[in-house]
């Protein structure tokens, strides 16, 4: 209906503006409706600032930007109706170190909420999770899982 | 609903059968290039009720089912159980379990079958459960790869549908 | 043709004018994310002539001019030229030249100038140019960021173009 | 023209088959036609199949595999016809460590016939350049090209 819409919209705005400081460590983001007299069928458009940058098009962000920023959509909106679990597939493939580490003191936080799991390449974010499974091929073609040293996190994943 | 395990057996490239047990917070899966970590992501989706095999990578739901490799042959059943606590938030209908397990099978000729705590229920069934828990059906919930950027990218009412599922 | 330079100045986040040189080999761009690297990558398609901003993830050209920062204002004129050795693979008309320069220009009332070794000439000259020595112009010369995938997942008729640009 | 296209088909596929192989240490790949009745308008397949796996349709394959499969087309076409010079942006974000480093071996050698600008986040790749340029952004919002140290590799961006 328009006025659920309408609340969902409010709601999860006002915590994208609060998270993508977070994770940008400073600039501005928010939603905006393309259609405000027409809340049945309007768009949704994103704005998007990097901290000390212009604001400008979201489609000139690079690469990594354009990432973290949907990242903080993605965590806002977990924020505001959390689902029991999240899947989150090498999302930080495109991050620097800088911001892998934001993303992942973000994520600390917010799995106390719910479950995550958590597909990586990325060392640093393995550090981050709780628990490490790791699926190896050693048949080339038959997935197995195995335990992974990584320091403190050993996982002897044979159930 | 939380997640207890999730058990995969014949289902992609888990020709044997694979256990992992999430708890708390977060767990990681890690591997190299084409080992299986996208394939359990699918296995969770398949297991809720997709429907597509587009979504899940393949040409025709047939493709699911372990193809074989060069040490193995290729196998006949495809089938993935995710086990939840009641944590208290079920339809009434499972509220006296502890556990709740989702079952999923497909054979090579075609037929399906669903299970709950082991009792043969429809599709529905599964989809209708996985609704009213909320468990994996927004949008949001699992970010496949790859599709972090689209959005950013996507047109604005395809971006519409994602408050939608908020509401 | 080698590339012998690069020289950017108001070009995006360019404000100030940078000199890369590239040698032989592999010369590697490095930065944190949103530094400016596939900034340089966009300096040297539309020094070569690239017509549609979409292709510079632009909305309207003018975006490619610097647009300011918190510590600078907005600039009036993008410039890149792009220093290229004669290896003798040239158009006759500049076989002469041990260096070919091409530049080109924007202003922001919309004004564009191009140059070959500091002379104007039209843009049709440098894509010409360009033409002639296979620089730059297949698709397969440069990769953009996100792109590599699209070769396995494109339809079948569009990755055709891409043989076809060998033929 | 459709023998000019039948060629250049011919050449390149020889030569897929050949680099496929080098970058996944063995498996197999071709290109087929979709139409082989009709050269002037077939499309071209993709079949992939990485060593030890069963041949199945491309789209089952993982992210750094097809990431893969589409390098060794693009270096199987740059070794039919180079060009003069080849600019690849990150290409090497999907690929774990050891299809990076297999990756920087095949590029090691096409890098002989023509320039190559690489830009990456990965300490592998960085390793393996003839010379690195540093983009920073000391003043956000400003690019400025600074030296980089990577033990042996030290280069004065600054003209
Ligand atoms: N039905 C099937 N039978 C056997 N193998 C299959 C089947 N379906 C998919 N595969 C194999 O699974 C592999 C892909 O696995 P997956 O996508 O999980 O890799 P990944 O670990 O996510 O890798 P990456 O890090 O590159 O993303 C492919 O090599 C594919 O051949
Ligand atoms: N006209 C312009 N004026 C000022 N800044 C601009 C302009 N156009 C683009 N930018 C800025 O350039 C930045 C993007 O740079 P670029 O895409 O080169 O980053 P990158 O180094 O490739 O990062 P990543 O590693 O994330 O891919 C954006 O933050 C954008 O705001
Ligand atoms: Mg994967
Ligand atoms: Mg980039």
């Amino acid at each position: 209906s328009r006025d659920r819409f309408a609340e969902a919209f409010r709601a999860v705005n006002e915590m994208f503006q609060k998270v993508f400081p977070r994770l940008f460590r400073g600039g501005e983001a928010r939603l905006e409706l393309t259609d405000e007299e027409n809340l049945l069928e309007s768009g949704v458009e994103i704005v998007s600032q990097p901290p000390g940058k212009k604001l400008q098009s979201v489609s000139l962000l690079s690469g990594g930007e354009k990432a973290l920023t949907a990242t903080a959509l993605v965590f806002a909106i977990f924020l505001i109706k959390p689902s029991p679990f999240c899947v989150l597939d090498e999302v930080d493939a495109p991050l620097d170190d800088a911001n892998v580490n934001r993303f992942n003191e973000m994520l600390r936080d917010i799995s106390k909420i719910s479950q995550f799991i958590v597909i990586t390449h990325n060392k640093l974010t393995m550090a981050e999770s709780d628990r490490l499974y790791g699926i190896t091929m050693e048949e080339p073609g038959l997935s197995k899982v195995v335990s992974v040293n990584l320091g403190s996190k050993v996982v002897v994943a044979a159930a | 609903m939380r997640i207890q395990r999730l058990e995969i057996h014949g289902f992609k490239s888990f020709a044997d059968k694979v256990v992992l047990n999430f708890g708390e917070g977060i767990s990681g899966i890690v591997g190299p290039n084409g080992c299986g970590k996208s394939n359990v992501v699918d296995a969770l989706r398949w297991c809720m009720g997709e429907m597509s095999a587009k979504q899940l990578r393949g040409r025709a739901m047939n493709d699911i089912i372990f193809a074989g490799c060069d040490s193995r042959g290729p196998l006949g059943l495809a089938e993935v159980t995710i086990t939840f606590n009641n944590d208290g938030n079920v339809p009434p209908q499972y509220a006296a379990y502890t556990e709740i397990a989702v079952t999923r099978r497909l054979h090579r000729d075609g037929t399906s079958e669903y299970l709950i705590n082991k009792t043969p229920v429809r599709l529905r069934d599964i989809t209708d459960l996985f609704l009213g828990t909320g468990v994996g059906t927004r949008a949001y919930s699992i970010i496949e790869q790859g599709r972090i950027g689209f959005i950013v990218s996507a047109r604005p009412e395809d971006r519409r549908t994602i408050i939608e599922e908020v509401a």
